[in-house]
């Protein structure tokens, strides 16, 4: 159940106009300069599958991702930060009955979240519950953070049992 | 439940030997259950010995050896429960030029196992790509270009 | 006490602003006391714009415009109350080529005023030291060799 | 109050026989593969300034920090760390009335360590006294252990202003 594309739109430094990132099913890299978004970018995949927490999205609270202007002045900022993911589903690891699943999520200025999954509005708890089916979920030792690769290393030796059991 | 775990941890264990093996070109890591009787009454350790030193435990060892080890961790958990998909965030920041090289190499390698995306600054990752985003800022809005990477065949 | 904190806090927000600029290229980071009336009661913020964006407090900045913020402030600090020395290990990690040329030059013009001792993996800041240390390992044990580098006069 | 020299014996991957590292009172730089011991290097200087916390050294407890014998097997682990640091004192910024101040600590490996003050036996508290007249101490903003630079603007608030109300 891959990435096939994440579309970004009023999400941090991705303006109002929608960007399409496609994503290849084998290695994708991202580069570019300190502050230009790519980190964001991992952030938006992070926010579409549920993250509740503000504080790991580097924001203070959830309204806080949306698009603030740039340098066109905060007149032009978004109302809304709105991502979509296009997963594989040909194996059906997703317990939803398409080739593929389409889900997204819009949170406007007072923080609140809508959910589409295929197009049709869910609850986030419903499609957590079907995410996790397929091991997808916004956390995980599958998604390293900037700066946190020693993670792994530098946590107690009970941590790592227990990081062990969660898989199983 | 113990069997299920001990089954899932040997195959992490031996995994893991292989991927450090790899990454560090001939280093011998391994993980070590602290209570063998009972793996749930305490954790589990991880020795690392890089090549030319002595078996220690990974506390006592560098940024890059640590990152290293933790890259071999992931993957090792991957052949037992592969991901769909690994998003990782610069995660060669400490990395000397020859470790740089060799994961450049095993991500390259292990991207046919599940979906990898990677933020990078450096050249020998972006070398290894199937396909290279570069994203760059205009009036505070990120732009992005993509460069797929195709075979050349004549 | 309050004047002491006052006159120290004033004398750390006018430097910081001039660290941030020449760090940035022209950005703008400040200070900000987040209860003027009594300074005790609350925090410091630390607002950033870098050339380009707006200007954001510094939670939703990139790990590079982190490193370049933090930098700013620790020099920021120098200036009202120099340590003596620096021991700044691996503080370009994040950095892209861009800021990591700048971080050289203010780490060279800032050894002026105190020691500087860095670590790095990065050519353009082993360019700019006056004496420069390559250590490397054998059957275990670290070894130095040591390059002092000298203006040619002849 | 500069470092004008650090003398590494049987600390960490330095052997048994004493390495001497003269420091520019400029800029110097320190370069190298991964774990050939730079970060050691630091931590030396840390060690030598009293920092009583292992773990800040990446060690368990204070005696992992002697030398286990590298490549030649444990028969060659050094019996105890000793780390010597030469300090410029031309200005008095310390309070000892010699132009240099030769500072040395060992420990052994029942994790008990010496310390010397100008060639003569001192209790770590009177060192951390003289110490910390001249600024010097194993910890503070001036120095940036491996994968901290961002701590400065990831403290609250209130703790970045605690910050500099302990500089005053
Ligand atoms: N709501 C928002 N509106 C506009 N800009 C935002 C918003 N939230 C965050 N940003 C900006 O996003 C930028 C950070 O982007 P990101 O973390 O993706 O950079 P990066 O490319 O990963 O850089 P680095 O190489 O330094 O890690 C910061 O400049 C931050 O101010
Ligand atoms: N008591 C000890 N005896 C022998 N080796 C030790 C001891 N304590 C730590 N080491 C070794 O020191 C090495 C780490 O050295 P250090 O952190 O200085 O590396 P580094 O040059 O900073 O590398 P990097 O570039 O990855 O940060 C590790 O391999 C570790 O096992
Ligand atoms: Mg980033
Ligand atoms: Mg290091």
């Amino acid at each position: 159940a891959y990435i096939k594309r994440v579309e970004i739109r009023g999400f941090k430094t991705f303006g109002s106009k929608k960007i399409s990132v496609p994503l290849d099913r084998g290695f994708t890299v991202i580069t570019g300069p300190n502050g230009s978004g790519k980190s964001n970018i991992l952030d938006a995949i992070r926010f579409v599958l549920g993250d509740l927490s503000a504080r790991s999205l580097r924001a203070d609270k959830m309204s806080e991702v949306i698009f603030d202007g740039g340098r066109l002045g905060s007149s032009e900022a978004a109302k809304t930060a709105q991502i979509s993911i296009l997963l594989d589903n040909k194996k059906r690891q997703i317990p939803v009955d398409t080739g593929t699943v389409h889900i997204s999520r819009k949170v406007n200025r007072r923080g609140i979240s809508q959910y589409l999954l295929n197009g049709k509005n869910v609850s986030r708890s419903h499609l957590i519950d079907i995410l996790s089916i397929a091991g997808l979920s916004s956390a995980g030792h599958n998604i390293v953070m900037q700066g946190t690769i020693t993670r792994l290393t530098d946590i107690t030796p009970v941590e790592r049992r227990k990081l062990i059991e969660d898989l199983i | 439940k113990k069997e299920v775990f001990v089954e899932a941890y040997n195959e992490i264990k031996e995994s893991f030997v292989e991927f450090f093996a790899k990454l560090t070109g001939g280093g011998i890591g391994y993980l070590s259950q602290q209570n063998q009787e009972d793996p749930f009454a305490a954790g589990i350790d991880i020795f690392v010995q890089f090549p030319g030193k002595n078996s220690r435990l990974i506390a006592s060892a560098s940024g890059g050896e640590k990152s290293v080890t933790a890259v071999s961790f992931i993957f090792a958990i991957q052949s037992m429960s592969p991901a769909p998909f690994y998003l990782l965030d610069e995660i060669d920041a400490h990395l000397d030029a020859y470790n740089s090289e060799r994961l450049a190499d095993l991500l390259k390698q292990q991207s046919a196992t599940s979906q990898l995306i990677a933020i990078t600054l450096r050249d020998v990752i972006m070398d290894r790509a199937d396909r290279l985003f570069g994203v760059y800022i205009q009036n505070g809005i990120s732009k992005l270009v993509s460069t797929k990477i195709e075979e050349v065949t004549s």
